[in-house]
């Protein structure tokens, strides 16, 4: 830890004193100085001989924050076909994107103009591929500019945010990030830093964009200043890292370099979250230029932090790390980074271990969970693809359903840590499915491969579908990428040499303490030389066992009394105490915590549900929020919801001025119009509709003034066959239909006029010609002097033989 | 509304004969090279300035002809995708 000096680092820059997210010099206001970028520097790091580009719209190379830096070898123009990079500009400035995203990763320091780049003395470069025809050609162009003069290219674009689309790169782009990672930077891979997506509001969910979603691009998330996720957030699976950026009116803005020369510390939403990180990477690369991109994931793994993102899914997975689906492993430390650089040693070889195919069909019922396991031994017979220690995960599915935003999928992995790929998406009611799409999660990171892999898909349905449309689970596939070996403490056989106990003092009684070290200071005992648990630290072990070890390479599980072992993670209901090196025991309930008391949970054992707001694990949610069985946590409801059931938009109580459609609350519209869920906005009902569900006319729930209703159709007036009737409560009539068998019944709808054919008029009411045409006198006697015929119910019983009979 | 495709009158096509073999295919079939793809070896873009620049139909014809020659392994007909600044 280095102590800051604010004074040593002053900038003349005019809005260095609003870059709040870089530095705390102001005592009074708050401080958001957790990306540690000031003390990177103060280690000397501030981007030097690396080089940046930013796939975008163009980069103004003249303004006076960029042309000191800008470098016309890290340039190219795709879409003009040339080496100039400079934007198109417009009256409405809309080619300003690139220009913003370079000054946060190098704008000149000290130069009394705007900012200061968070690598304020690397070269930075544009490369103008988005003001034109976007096609996998030009995608790939782009991305290979001079991979090996390149080192890190950041993009803040990509599909639609819209909630409904899945895309990703075509063969060529595919191809061209291949290649970039296997020969980019002389054979050390070119590094591809993403912005997660925009889509919060649309529910969108970003593994279903094929670019954050790809084991090669860095996909970043963005925080608020008060560690509140920003309404613009997607969440993935796939997301790394995150950094600050603009959140709510009242939190404060990032500020950076706009076009024609200008300053800007506009909305920015997740797009300088890329450029931040690559300006972070940049640091990290002068530290260590030898970095390949593994690493460089592997540090950003290592040093993230989820210091206060406040997320309802932080855990632990199986390998100790914190990972939230919001913010991968958290906010990025770029101190951590050049200090993990400098001492980096590069991690083994990559490894990929491809299952089997499960081409096994699987109807997927709604509102029914279905799961399906693999065991795999990863490879384990294959020494070039067998995965200890996992890196990335892809699942490849091949999907059929009748509406792909109501399927909800999760992995678990062996460790138990559960990665959601795919949330329901509301407005995705594409029927395509899901084509060999590779779902990607990092949640697994170093973690153990082997073992049984459980994949499981939800489909809740959010609208009425034909039950008889099936969703279908055609194959699946997964992909184990990483290492044979431990990527930082590569296996080794120790020897006990060192006596001492890895013991914490503050654990035990001083009395207790003593007697340990002068027992151990003069016992004798015989030294142990086999090999050790791969779990035991480097003083050694006294046998095999991971409850022999001298010290962890992890944590110590256990106390004194109980025996201690080495553990590569706590198991659930214990924390990592990372300073101590000690797994915890969490409070009653906690099946994971960050501390040991009632209000430090993060998440749950069975039967308790963690809520958000204090940490807590009880049995059962507050007002507002529902349960969620699976993760269980107490999750909001929809912002349009007062009540909802298992799932947020599931609602079964709306807010004031929201009504039920379906399991959704949507806007109330006037009267005459309906809310249209496909283009979220008040669309007009047919003109006999007072309200309606959609435009058509057979889609009325209640006609205007002077029509009836039926069958969802609004008519002037009834057809034969039904009778007008009022509806107490409904501002409008109704046709009812006659009595069975009748054709045309009184306006009250009691007696019937004329019959369907085959049947007669009998005291208002239909009978069969053909009903018992057998009854003789007596019997008609019986029938007449108990009334039968004047009984509806009766009414068939004889009545027409008997009268014809007299 | 789903999205509809649309094509353009770009052409990525890969000739593993070389820079030289796929000026030729290119001069030989109308197509204007624009060069290799990036990075990318032996793959190539073509433009062909007598197709519709955005079509919703993508534009077989003579275009089957540069698919069906035997120095040719690939060929896709370029669509516009749509991508957002973040």
């Amino acid at each position: 830890h280095l102590r800051l000096d604010p004074n040593l680092l002053y900038f003349n820059d005019p809005i260095w004193s609003n870059m709040w997210y870089l530095h705390c010099s102001d005592k009074s206001s708050r401080c958001r100085s957790e990306m540690n970028v000031m003390a990177a520097w103060q280690r000397g790091y501030t981007g030097k001989n690396v080089v940046v580009s930013i796939l975008d719209d163009g980069v103004e190379k003249n303004h006076p924050d960029l042309i000191h830096n800008y470098d016309p070898f890290a340039s190219h123009d795709v879409n003009g076909d040339d080496q100039d990079p400079s934007p198109r500009y417009d009256a409405s400035n809309e080619n300003k994107h690139g220009t913003r995203c370079a000054g946060e990763v190098a704008a000149s320091a000290n130069n009394s103009y705007c900012i200061v780049g968070i690598a304020y003395n690397a070269r930075i470069g544009g490369i103008r591929m988005l003001d034109g025809d976007v096609t996998d050609v030009v995608e790939a162009k782009a991305l290979g500019i001079r991979p090996d003069y390149i080192d890190i290219y950041s993009a803040s674009w990509g599909p639609d945010d819209d909630g409904k689309t899945v895309d990703g790169p075509g063969p060529l782009a595919k191809k061209a990030f291949e290649d970039g990672i296997k020969k980019g930077r002389k054979g050390l891979g070119s590094i591809f830093v993403w912005a997660s997506g925009n889509g919060g509001r649309e529910g969108d969910y970003c593994s279903c964009d094929g670019y954050t979603n790809s084991i090669y691009t860095i996909s970043i998330s963005s925080t608020t200043e008060n560690g509140y996720k920003p309404w613009y957030l997607e969440e993935c699976a796939s997301t790394l890292a995150t950094t600050y950026s603009s959140g709510a009116f009242y939190e404060r803005k990032i500020v950076t370099t706009d076009l024609r020369q200008r300053c800007t510390d506009d909305h920015t939403g997740t797009s300088v979250s890329a450029p931040m990180v690559a300006g972070v990477i940049a640091l990290a690369l002068e530290a260590n230029p030898m970095l390949n991109w593994r690493d460089i994931q592997h540090i950003l793994v290592k040093t993230s932090r989820s210091v206060h993102l406040r997320a309802p899914d932080w855990r632990i997975n199986g390998a100790g790390r914190r990972v939230s689906h919001l913010y991968g492993f958290g906010l990025v430390d770029a101190d951590a980074m050049v200090v993990e650089a400098k001492k980096w040693r590069t991690v083994p070889p990559q490894h990929v271990c491809i299952g089997a195919s499960d081409k096994r069909p699987r109807f997927i019922r709604a509102d029914q969970l279905i799961r399906t396991t693999t065991q795999t031994n990863a490879c384990a017979d294959h020494s070039g693809q067998h995965v200890v220690y996992l890196e990335h995960v892809v699942v490849k599915v091949t999907i059929s359903h009748p509406r792909r935003g109501d399927l909800q999928i999760n992995l678990i992995s062996p460790s138990g840590t559960k990665s959601q790929l795919l949330a329901r998406r509301t407005f995705d009611y594409s029927n395509e499915g899901f084509k060999n799409w590779e779902f990607m999660t990092v949640h697994c990171w170093g973690e153990k491969a082997e073992g049984e892999w459980m994949l499981e898909m939800h489909d809740i349905p959010s609208q009425l579908r034909n039950p008889e449309t099936q969703g279908k689970l055609k194959e699946w596939t997964l992909i184990l990428y990483g290492t044979a070996e431990h990527p930082y403490n590569p296996f080794s056989f120790h020897h006990a040499r060192a006596k001492a106990l890895d013991l914490s003092a503050g654990d035990m009684e001083p009395s207790k303490v003593a007697f340990f070290q002068s027992h151990l200071e003069f016992e004798e005992e015989d030294e142990y030389s086999g090999p050790c648990h791969m779990e035991c630290g480097d003083r050694g072990c006294d046998g095999p066992g991971s409850e022999q070890c001298l010290n962890c390479v992890h944590f110590s599980l256990g106390n004194v009394k109980s025996g201690r072992k080495c553990v590569s993670a706590c198991p659930l209901g214990y924390m990592a105490d990372v300073a101590s090196r000690r797994c915890r025991r969490c409070h009653r309930g906690c099946e994971a915590c960050f501390g040991r008391g009632q209000n430090q949970c993060s998440s749950c054992k069975r039967g308790f549900y963690l809520q958000p707001e204090s940490n807590t694990c009880t049995t059962s949610c507050p007002a507002g929020a529902y349960s969620e069985e699976s993760l269980r946590r107490c999750l909001k409801c929809h912002q349009n919801c007062k009540k909802c059931l298992g799932y947020p938009d599931k609602c079964v109580v709306c807010r004031d001025g929201f009504s039920l459609s379906g399991s959704m609350c949507v806007p109330d519209c006037e009267p005459g119009t309906f809310f249209n869920v496909a283009l979220m906005k008040c669309d007009k009902c047919h003109a006999t509709c007072q309200s309606c569900v959609g435009t058509g006319k057979d889609q009325c729930t209640q006609c205007a003034k002077d029509f009836h209703l039926h069958d969802w159709r609004c008519i002037p007036t009834c057809s034969h066959g039904f009778y007008s009737d009022d509806v107490p409560g409904l501002p409008h009539r109704i046709c009812r239909r006659c009595e069975e068998n009748c054709l045309i019944c009184e306006a009250t709808g009691k007696n019937c006029i004329k019959c369907k054919e085959g049947y007669s008029l009998l005291s208002g009411s239909c009978v069969t010609n053909h009903t018992c045409n057998n009854a003789d006198e007596m019997f008609c006697e019986m029938v007449k002097s108990s009334k039968l015929c004047e009984r509806k119910l009766f009414i068939q019983f004889c009545c027409r033989t008997c009268m014809l009979a007299g | 509304p789903v999205p509809r495709t649309v094509y353009s009158n770009h052409w990525a096509v890969r000739v593993p004969g070389g820079p030289e073999r796929a000026a030729q295919l290119a001069a030989k079939y109308g197509y204007l090279n624009m060069g290799q793809i990036g990075n990318l070896e032996n793959y190539y873009h073509f433009y062909h300035s007598k197709t519709i620049k955005r079509s919703t139909y993508s534009s077989p014809g003579r275009h089957n002809f540069l698919q069906m020659d035997p120095d040719v392994d690939w060929v896709q007909q370029q669509l516009i995708k749509k991508r957002v600044k973040r």
